[in-house]
């Protein structure tokens, strides 16, 4: 038997809004220390990793591991029955054919039932390596997000380049360029707006503006963005819940 | 021209 209780239906609905665009059908794990789930978009290019923690849930039991297939489209339809500030509680039995949502509003002792059917979908879990990065970055969402859907009006490519103290966005298309450079700094009185750089070994990397689009829809969940990138290897954009995270890992493109 | 390289590439199955 699956019981999760979040305080607030909205934190579900930013967590499902941050990735539902880039993938449909998703399995989530629940187990008795939470719920994972992980999903790689239609062109391969995109691997969503998601893990919301015993400590992000108002109440949580979950005394057999249950697996539910969702299509987040038919989830999303549903979620927007609820109101933000009910509590929505998900519940499912230990061999489910469907998923309960229920909302409660204990002000107005209104509560809204919903089932939603699940799906048997055939996704296999990728083995996610520990991976030595070359630089880590963490910067505010809301400006990562500025930055993405500026350039990314010029060019189907966005380049990220990070030297000694530097953070280099660079798009170059048909209409024209456009960069933003960033310095690391710390704001004392805000830190959620301070930029903090850790680095071993420069990058020059390149990422499909189209893909960067979908990862900043994460941005309603964390003030700051975690991004690990790596020559030879994804990069990591990670945005932090109370407990758990929302992760994206990210192809680069390559020379030819 | 660059090419775009796919999760796969990097991720095994597990």
């Amino acid at each position: 038997m699956l019981e999760a209780k979040f305080e607030e239906a909205s934190l579900f609905k930013r967590i499902i809004d941050g990735f539902k665009d880039c993938v449909q059908l998703v399995n989530f794990q629940c187990k008795e220390d939470g719920i994972i789930a992980q999903a790689v978009d239609d062109s391969r290019v995109l691997l969503v990793s998601l893990e919301i923690g015993i400590e992000a849930f108002q109440n949580y039991r979950c005394d057999h591991p249950v697996t539910l297939g969702i299509d987040l489209t038919s989830l999303s339809k549903i979620l927007r029955c609820g109101n933000n500030s009910d509590t929505l509680t998900l519940i499912a039995d230990d061999t489910p054919d469907t998923v309960l949502l229920l909302f409660e509003d204990t002000k107005k002792d209104r509560v809204a039932e919903y089932s939603l059917k699940l799906m048997d979908i055939d996704a296999a879990f990728l083995k996610i390596e520990d991976l030595a990065y070359d630089c880590t970055l963490m910067m505010p969402s809301s400006e990562f997000s500025k930055i993405v859907r500026d350039l990314s009006q010029l060019s189907d490519s966005l380049n990220i380049m990070i030297t000694k103290e530097t953070i280099k966005f660079v798009a170059d298309g048909d209409i024209g360029s456009g960069s933003v450079i960033l310095k690391p700094f710390v704001n004392m009185d805000k830190p959620e707006d301070s930029i903090k750089l850790e680095m071993d070994q420069p990058v020059d990397l390149t990422f499909g503006s189209k893909y960067l689009l979908d990862i900043v829809k994460g941005s309603a969940l964390a003030e700051k963005v975690g991004i690990r990138l790596s020559s030879e290897a994804p990069a990591l954009f990670q945005f932090d819940l109370k407990s758990g995270y929302l992760q994206f890992f990210l192809a680069p493109k390559f020379n030819d | 021209k660059r090419k775009q390289s796919t999760i796969e590439e990097f991720f095994g199955k597990s």
